[in-house]
């Protein structure tokens, strides 16, 4: 494995995003995976429908909240086209499942894989490097205060709470770090991404981990 | 200057900002207490942002509404699917 890799270096990782006042991280966390899985097997990268998720994946419940693994599901299950954002803009509330014919352009998840990398996150630097950024689950709880650097505290793990995408590792200094991209604007953290130590789950950012597969 | 920053449209010494101010009161002694273990010019930092003036319920009930379903426990290369 490389000491330091970081999906945004080969420009398949979209801008920060803001989920506003809705609980939809686990939207965006899924949503961030696919756009990035996508331009990585050769498309342009493409801001896909947070929004489409969010009102149409039934087995979770919209800004009220949900579940990544099971968005990612529905999403296998149903083989829906996730759209362009543009035709399916991001308006913080759920609201009622617009349908689009299977001809309509859009990005369709084929499989994805899951696991429990706590005690492995070597083993998850692979499949971040391998796979693409990976959609997981952290107990974000004293991520209510950060400003930045390298979160190695005050975070437990098995008491997730949030979703994010973890875009990219850096082993090279003291302290080696997951890049995590979160979803609550730029204005928070550093330029909306966060740092987390990398060994020993902080945060629980092993607990659940996603890679989407198109 | 909070409120100035972050856009806040609550009147002093309303109700609102009476509340308000408690939470940013109680935010301020968390950072305290969240930077009091940080060593090392890498460690996290933790202090006012937009948050701030947010009890910690309100935010969790606003931007931490993920359940988490439990993912088998990696053993190898070879277990995808």
């Amino acid at each position: 494995l490389p000491a330091k890799f970081d999906w945004r270096d080969k420009a398949v990782v979209a801008p920060v995003q803001n989920q506003e006042a809705c609980g939809s991280c686990w939207a965006f966390s899924v949503v961030g995976a696919m756009q990035s899985t996508h331009a990585i097997g050769g498309s342009q990268l493409e801001q896909l429908s947070v929004q489409q998720v969010l009102d149409c994946s039934y087995k979770n419940e919209g800004c009220s909240g949900g579940s990544t693994l099971r968005a990612l599901s529905w999403l296998k299950q149903t083989r829906v086209k996730v759209v362009p954002r543009s035709e399916y803009p991001y308006k913080a509330k759920t609201g009622i499942c617009h349908f689009f014919s299977q001809s309509h352009d859009g990005v369709a998840v084929k499989n994805f894989i899951a696991h429990d990398f706590s005690g492995r996150e070597e083993a998850m630097m692979g499949q971040l490097v391998e796979r693409g950024p990976l959609a997981a689950i952290v107990d974000a709880v004293s991520w209510q205060d950060y400003l930045g650097g390298i979160i190695q505290h005050h975070c437990s793990s098995q008491w997730s709470n949030h979703a994010v995408l973890v875009v990219g590792y850096n082993t090279m200094g003291d302290v080696p770090y997951w890049i995590v991209q979160n979803s609550w604007g730029t204005t928070w953290g550093d330029e909306g991404y966060v740092y987390i130590k990398i060994g020993g789950n902080i945060c629980g950012i092993a607990d659940s981990v996603a890679a989407v597969l198109l | 200057s909070f409120r100035e920053q972050f856009h806040r449209r609550y009147e002093v010494n309303s109700e609102e900002f009476t509340r308000r101010h408690l939470y940013f009161q109680n935010a301020t002694e968390r950072h305290a207490y969240l930077n009091s273990l940080s060593a090392g010019p890498q460690s996290a930092k933790y202090g006012i942002n937009r948050f701030s003036d947010l009890s910690q319920k309100e935010f969790r009930d606003l931007y931490l509404r993920a359940s988490a379903d439990r993912a088998p426990l990696f053993s190898g290369l070879k277990t995808e699917g």
